[in-house]
């Protein structure tokens, strides 16, 4: 099956990259 | 307004006057200002010193200070723009100003190229992308054979490294993320608009008038 997504559109998934969560009180 | 002294900002080592903060980036004063209602939180959450260190910060994440995150760390070493392995309050108006609405495309583009760009040498070399993606692998449920692993990396060079050196620059960074403009959607925090309704305790602390801010 050929790869469809690019390593960033991956990596940019991660939960460490979601400020959201800082304004969350 | 102003109807509450606040003198304890001078606690706060680093702190700077919002409406210089505010003149510096895309935030009004009132937003520095409710800025620096979030800041208060998060910094003395583990230690009350004014300064949000990295335990802290990864605690505002995730509500997990034990939890190692090499994408958050990232993050965090960024925003420590003066590497003392703590973030004041100007570090952090002036980081999360590259995270506004309005904030320019340039900008967000050149923060998120030195995010990626993990060791600092002006290139995202494939092995950083690899690691990135190991340490993303290994955070979440999602299992990848080897041989996947290496092909999205084939692919993502392909696309992204157009003079085949085996490594992005700026240049080529900003031709690909305009190609794939949702890379730039983690750049984004929308909720920065709002961030006045999200801390309206600001106004009891505001130090500047209403006509300045």
């Amino acid at each position: 099956k050929p790869v469809s997504m690019n390593a960033f559109e991956l990596i940019s998934r991660s939960p460490g990259f979601s400020l959201e969560n800082l304004f969350e009180r | 307004m102003g109807c509450v002294s606040s003198k304890g900002r001078r606690q706060f080592p680093g702190y700077e006057d919002p409406v210089f903060l505010a003149s510096q980036t895309t935030f009004s004063v009132s937003e520095v200002e409710a800025l620096f209602e979030l800041f208060k939180s998060i910094s003395s959450s583990v230690i009350d010193d004014g300064l949000i260190n990295k335990e802290e910060f990864l605690l505002a994440l995730f509500k997990n200070r034990k939890k190692e995150n090499l994408f958050a760390s990232r993050i965090f070493d960024l925003f420590d723009v003066k590497h003392r392995g703590v973030i004041d309050f100007g570090d952090f108006v002036r980081a999360l100003h590259i995270f506004h609405p309005n904030t320019s495309m340039e900008d967000k583009i050149n923060f998120s190229f030195r995010l990626y760009d993990l060791d600092n040498t002006g290139f995202i070399e494939r092995e950083e992308v690899k690691q990135m993606l190991l340490a993303l692998l290994g955070e979440s449920e999602m299992k990848l054979a080897d041989e996947t692993v290496e092909a999205i990396l084939d692919k993502t060079f392909l696309e992204a490294d157009t003079n085949q050196d085996g490594k992005i620059d700026m240049s080529e960074w900003q031709y690909f993320v305009s190609k794939n403009p949702s890379l730039l959607r983690i750049m984004t925090l929308p909720y920065l608009r709002d961030i006045t309704t999200a801390f309206p305790s600001f106004v009891f602390y505001s130090e500047v008038d209403e006509a300045a801010a």
